[in-house]
């Protein structure tokens, strides 16, 4: 899947 | 982590600290807006709800604890120490619309259908508008102190850095694709525009901020 459930921004 | 990251994360910090060192330097918090200072606050607190099921590294949970400890304070001062100089009768924007706007795209726009997810989206799109009974209230008075100016400029440009980090990492990530994040941060970068113009036209002529009225 993508990478749009990784949050590492604020 | 980019340079415009960085600098982003650096600038939304810089907003803070203007905005402490305005309210303590006039010990007064004349022209700042309770509502969008508010709205900050209930945008950090849906966002960082993460900080007790994922960790990304120290720096975002540092971030993410000083940004939710720093606004809880601001906001504090504002509704204690310093209540008598808050311009109530400036701050008249109406908040329902901008939280009924925010929920509306949070049901629409979820990655997933997970309590963080919509209240993670929700927090992204009442952040793009939060801004804006500060920018109405600045209308309405028509000027503002030179660190209240400062402040909204180094806030609105966090975002902007954000955007450019956002193409940077579109061309050198492959996997990274965050369109709900993006349309929300051009959108809040886009409502400074007007702001931006007359902020930098007033410091080329070493003045303070004032807006046609």
């Amino acid at each position: 899947s993508s990478k749009e459930s990784e949050k590492d921004e604020l | 982590m980019n340079l415009f990251r960085l600098c982003g994360d650096l600038s939304h910090v810089i907003s803070i600290v203007l905005l402490l060192l305005k309210i303590r330097a006039t010990r007064s918090c004349v022209g700042i807006s309770l509502k969008t200072q508010a709205l900050y606050l209930l945008v950090f607190v849906t966002r960082y709800l993460d900080l007790f099921v994922t960790f990304i590294s120290l720096y975002n949970s540092l971030m993410k604890v000083l940004f939710i400890a720093t606004s809880s304070y601001v906001l504090y001062l504002m509704l204690t120490k310093y209540r008598q100089t808050y311009d109530k009768d400036h701050d008249t924007f109406r908040i329902q619309f901008l939280v009924g706007f925010a929920i509306v795209l949070a049901l629409l726009t979820p990655h997933r259908y997970t309590m963080l997810e919509v209240l993670w989206t929700f927090s992204l799109w009442l952040e793009s508008v939060a801004i804006l009974p500060q920018l109405f209230m600045l209308q309405t008075t028509g000027e503002c102190e030179n660190l209240t100016s400062h402040y909204i400029f180094a806030l609105g440009l966090y975002r902007a850095l954000y955007a450019v980090n956002w193409v940077y990492r579109y061309l050198f990530e492959p996997d990274y694709w965050q369109p709900v994040t993006w349309v929300a941060g051009i959108l809040q970068t886009a409502l400074y525009g007007d702001f931006f113009y007359y902020y930098v036209m007033s410091k080329r002529r070493g003045k303070k901020l004032k807006l046609p009225t």
